[in-house]
């Protein structure tokens, strides 16, 4: 039996080798081992497994890297909209928030709907009312923009407009993996 | 998406997701939330989970919760539970994506049908490890 362990992930696709630089691979596995390491710290401190979580998430919400807090996708008004759960698994208590602009890290949020309200779930104006009451980091929205993501969205705007046949799909695609998922959004 | 599970020194466990969700999405969507039981999910009977990928297939095998069940009823081990779900009922409906997942013991799994994901673990007194590729 292990003392205590942790994993992380920062989002799954069509991620592949020859499509990223050595920088870019270098930067991805140096931001995953801080998170790693922000986690790691709290449980051999004898710390609850819950704050490891919390921890390692924060990580990678703060880096425009992952898309979830800065550098997280916009929506179809050009905004971003984040979303995050958290379990505790000693009295199955949870909480979760969707719609957030303005929580500098949402998972604290969904903390705190967990912990300081009688809730599981609270979404849009709702909860972004109750986030601010929780003495939790607030900051304007365009804290959350990335360049790159804000591209992603014209992309596929742009390719709403038009009318494509099978190889200009199949280009896009292959020029950006969350094209791919232009049908989730 | 971004995501963590934990054990601590006492043995509990625990799971948290963040995300963005999929770019351009409208109609207040909400298919990408880390829903509880599904996108994230912890019990210390068996296991915490938290899951990245086409959030509206995650929420229709309810993916925690089903890798959870699979192994309070089933006796599967948490690698067991996590490849039937994420190999097998996922891909079945046409859902990409993986999981993280850790269970009372320590053990660790982390399936993903995608051509990659990033991902990592620590265990105590151990080293880190990170994978990025299928390969890893």
């Amino acid at each position: 039996q292990v003392d205590f362990a942790l994993a992380i992930h920062g989002g799954a696709g069509t991620i592949k080798k020859e499509n990223m630089t050595a920088e870019q691979d270098a930067e991805y596995r140096a931001k995953l081992e801080e998170a790693l390491d922000a986690g790691y710290k709290v449980l051999e401190n004898g710390g609850e497994a819950l704050d490891a979580v919390v921890a390692a998430v924060k990580v990678m919400e703060d880096s425009p890297l992952f898309n979830a807090g800065k550098g997280a996708v916009f929506t179809n008004e050009g905004k971003n909209e984040m979303d995050a759960a958290i379990m505790n698994g000693s009295d199955r208590n949870a909480g979760a928030v969707a719609g957030l602009t303005r929580i500098k890290n949402p998972i604290t949020a969904a903390r705190a709907v967990m912990e300081n309200s009688p809730h599981v779930f609270m979404s849009g104006a709702g909860a972004e009312q109750f986030a601010l009451t929780q003495d939790l980091e607030q900051v304007d929205p365009s804290y959350f923009y990335t360049d790159f993501r804000f591209q992603q969205l014209e992309q596929i705007r742009e390719t709403e407009k038009t009318e494509l046949d099978h190889s200009s799909l199949l280009e896009m695609e292959l020029k950006d993996p969350f094209f791919k998922d232009r049908k989730f959004g | 998406t971004v995501g963590a599970v934990a054990k601590d020194k006492n043995g509990n466990i625990a799971a948290a997701t963040s995300t963005g969700g999929m770019t351009n999405k409208r109609f207040g969507r909400v298919g990408d939330v880390p829903i509880i039981g599904a996108g994230t999910y912890a019990d210390n009977a068996t296991c915490a989970v938290s899951a990245t990928g086409h959030g509206e297939y995650f929420i229709r095998t309810v993916v925690g919760h089903e890798i959870a069940s699979l192994m309070r009823y089933g006796g599967k081990t948490l690698a067991e539970a996590g490849d039937e779900v994420v190999m097998k009922q996922l891909v079945e409906i046409g859902g990409s994506g993986g999981i993280i997942s850790i269970d009372k013991n320590g053990n660790i799994a982390m399936p993903f049908n995608s051509e990659g994901m990033y991902r990592g673990y620590r265990k105590a007194n151990e080293a880190a490890k990170v994978m990025i590729y299928k390969d890893e």
